[in-house]
């Protein structure tokens, strides 16, 4: 196991096991400015750990960012560990997320599907879903971006427990779902959310159930494009932007749904690279060019936030 | 460990709405196992789907026999799971 953060390689994938010691030694290298909270237990009883950037004690306006919510979309934890070193690194250095995080909480889910990701290492490198037994099936597992109370069991998801988009027995029946979803009610101050998938090279944001788009599309759809316009400067990657439902496909019960429901307004889901060459096997020589073009996309959706309060 | 030697990834380009109809009738089709990376959405997006090797003759037929065309995406996955582990365990180390 990597002994601390300054070993770690970025460039590769880890295992549960190692990034969860990673985080550890994260927090212990810069316990001034992050902090580990357990907000929940999966169906397999493995911890759900959320890391919080914070440089004040009261209680502020937050920013949350999930990656791994597909357990097989490996390029998306590695990216959150990559954001993760990268805010911690910035911090007072940056002047723009410095300004964020001196009136923000960000709080970041590296591994938000831990019982399905450590399946993906064991098992199964191709699984999606999360562990959970399903009753009258012999079929596991429940997709954990179809189990949200957003249009739950629509079109877009399946009611057949071996279907990979398999939505659950009810809205939040999942822990990795219900977690979050208390921590974020609880909490009562997030401005903004981003979930992170992969791989279509697209940033969405609501609705994926819904035809109509939202009071707030225009806002969201031309912080969408500048969001675009930064990742692209980075390595010239396209990537395509727009509501879900129009951008992608009807998709019902998911994140960015709810998260716009519980008054979220930037509220957004990234597709990250590839489009069609290695999937989900993306060669781990492209964690860090991913993960760095991400990040101007997800500081002009933080900045954004900071700067129009609402 | 799940192996996947001989499945491959099929990059598929529906040219209609019928297409993506007969293209979503093999999510359906529980003996034919295949997994959609990229489920059929819009003729204007790619659809991706993993077949099992042992499937790859009954899905291509199906393809050509409705006139869908289709290109391979990923020949082999095992070749590729095998580099991934092999980068893995040399990074370990």
């Amino acid at each position: 196991l990597e002994r601390s953060t300054s070993s770690f390689r970025y460039n590769a994938y880890h295992t549960l096991e190692e990034i969860y010691t990673w985080m550890d030694n994260l927090v212990a290298e810069h316990s001034d400015l992050v902090s580990k909270i357990m907000i929940g237990q999966t169906f397999e009883k493995r911890p759900i750990f959320v890391l919080k950037f914070s440089t004040g004690n009261k209680s502020r306006p937050a920013i949350w960012i999930d990656s791994g919510i597909h357990a097989r979309e490996w390029i998306t934890q590695a990216t959150g560990v990559w954001t993760a070193m990268k805010i911690v690194t910035d911090c007072g250095e940056e002047p723009v997320l410095t300004n964020i995080l001196n009136h923000m909480d960000i709080f970041l889910e590296v591994v938000t599907n831990p019982d399905g990701f450590a399946y993906t290492h064991s098992t199964n490198r191709l699984w999606r879903k999360n562990r959970a037994v399903n009753s009258n099936s012999t079929c596991k597992g429940v997709d954990p971006n179809r189990n949200w109370d957003a249009g739950f069991g629509g079109v877009g998801s399946s009611n057949n427990p071996c279907s990979e988009t398999y939505h659950g027995p009810f809205p939040h029946s999942e822990p990795e779902v219900a977690s979050i979803a208390n921590f974020i009610q609880k909490h009562k101050h997030f401005k903004a959310l981003m979930s992170i998938h992969s791989y279509s090279q697209m940033l969405l944001y609501p609705y994926g159930y819904r035809k109509e788009p939202t009071l707030d599309n225009e806002e969201l759809h031309n912080l969408a494009c500048k969001a675009v316009e930064a990742l692209s400067q980075v390595h010239g990657t396209d990537y395509i932007y727009g509501r879900a439902i129009s951008t992608i496909y009807v998709a019902n019960g998911i994140t960015i749904d709810w998260a716009y429901e519980h008054d979220i307004k930037y509220s957004f889901s990234f597709e990250l690279r590839d489009t069609g060459i290695y999937g989900f096997l993306l060669p781990a020589s492209q964690i860090i060019p991913t993960a760095e073009e991400t990040w101007p996309a997800i500081l002009t959706i933080m900045k954004h936030a900071y700067k129009n309060p609402y | 460990q799940k192996m996947f030697s001989g499945d491959q990834v099929l990059r598929i380009r529906a040219k209609d709405q019928k297409q993506l109809q007969l293209l979503r009738n093999l999510e359906d089709s529980e003996d034919l196992k295949v997994d959609f990376w990229h489920a059929p959405a819009r003729p204007s997006l790619p659809v991706d789907m993993r077949v099992p090797f042992s499937n790859l003759n009954a899905v291509k037929n199906y393809l050509n026999s409705s006139g869908i065309s289709y290109t391979i995406m990923i020949k082999d996955i095992q070749v590729l799971l095998d580099e991934e582990k092999k980068g893995m365990s040399s990074s370990r180390r």
